[in-house]
């Protein structure tokens, strides 16, 4: 039936065409996929890009083999608290980072997918508490927001070649919860997070100070906002939001993206750019990267969208063997890695 | 979007917040 609806959006040329399945691979042991992730591994003086898996209970590395084939490297056994995500970190070799919990996020853990020290993979502890959100920032940095009953602390840590955890930043922390963090692409030391009561918070992130620089209204028709993306461009501030609790209206049909340009010097912004989701679809877990988003629906479908066009460019129907549940892109836009409940992941170049 | 509709804008905005900032 599923199939059926989606037939007529398929027939456009456009969207059957922009996805080509390279590979797939299987994990045999596992029947419970909760994240899928890439990462560059460098050993021997080669760098790959390998596929990350994770389930409640372990986390494995895939590395390519001839023939579009590929072979598990190593698995991490994580014990009693459960995977929920991988957190993956920006232009970073050889690290992996995953968040443990029950309903939140209640541990931060590094997997090192080789030591030099010892020829090993390991992993080590790097933070333990209430944690609302996390993100993988660029040089080895993560960044995370954390709540107790009297107050919030948003940190950043960082880890050695070694991997051994630096010493912490400390945020300045707005009074609301922060649910997500971007990283303005081009300013290394500034720092976006969604929070919520629906504000765009702005931090300096440099080595002497974690000001909160600007606190700025996203608007009430779109609560609990989340930040995928920022940028800065000619004075304004681009926010890529997705709207995961949008209602639907006649005239914007169902929001998925959107782009919102804001002027941190006077915090009035303006909608850029409204993708909605897929007549007839509903609810999305939604990755961007660059100009492209994807995002898993309740039908089972896997839907790609252009940003910049405010258009849907792709949509993947559930396959033979069942609905898609993960979508993800690898370090760039030209691979999707596409996730069924079963452990497949499929390697789609877009 | 016009300037008129979101005030005046200022290239090194993140210098600017930063110096107004509190530390």
């Amino acid at each position: 039936d599923v199939a059926e609806q989606l037939t007529p959006v398929l027939l456009d040329g456009l969207r059957e065409e922009s996805l080509q399945l390279v590979s797939k691979l299987k994990d045999s042991s596992s029947s419970c996929a909760v994240d899928v992730s890439a990462v560059w591994w460098e050993a021997a003086g080669s760098r790959e890009l390998c596929v990350v898996t994770a389930c409640e209970s372990s986390v494995s590395l895939w590395k390519p083999l001839a023939s579009d084939r590929w072979g598990k490297v190593y698995t991490w056994q994580l014990g009693e608290i459960p995977v929920i995500q991988i957190v993956p970190l920006p232009e970073t070799c050889n690290l992996v980072c995953i968040a443990l919990g029950d309903l939140e996020i209640g541990e931060i853990r590094w997997l090192l997918l080789y030591s030099s020290e010892n020829d090993s993979f390991k992993q080590s502890l790097v933070k333990t508490g209430n944690i609302k959100a996390v993100l993988g920032l660029k040089d080895r940095r993560l960044v995370s927001s954390s709540r107790t009953m009297q107050e919030q602390q948003v940190e950043i840590v960082s880890l050695s070649e070694t991997g051994r955890s630096k010493d912490g930043q400390t945020l300045m922390p707005p009074e609301e919860t922060v649910l997500a963090f971007a990283e303005v692409e081009g300013m290394r030391d500034a720092l976006v997070g969604t929070t919520a009561v629906n504000s765009i918070v702005v931090w300096s992130v440099n080595l002497k100070t974690g000001q909160l620089l600007k606190k700025m209204p996203v608007g009430y028709s779109y609560p609990a906002s989340i930040c995928h993306r920022a940028y800065s461009e000619s004075g304004l501030l681009f926010v890529v939001l997705s709207h995961p609790h949008a209602k639907e209206s006649e005239s914007c049909g169902n929001p998925a993206f959107r782009v919102i340009a804001f002027n941190p010097k006077t915090a009035r912004s303006t909608g850029v750019m409204f993708s909605s989701l897929p007549p007839g679809h509903a609810g999305r877990q939604g990755d961007v990267k660059d100009a492209s988003a994807a995002a898993v629906l309740t039908s089972g479908a896997i839907a790609v969208w252009d940003l910049l066009l405010g258009q849907c460019t792709a949509l993947l129907p559930p396959g033979p063997e069942g609905s898609w549940a993960l979508a993800r892109w690898a370090t760039t836009t030209a691979c999707l890695l596409a996730g069924q409940g079963d452990g497949t992941v499929c390697l789609y170049r877009y | 979007c016009s300037e008129s509709d979101l005030g005046p804008i200022s290239l090194n905005w993140f210098e600017e917040l930063s110096a107004e900032a509190p530390s």
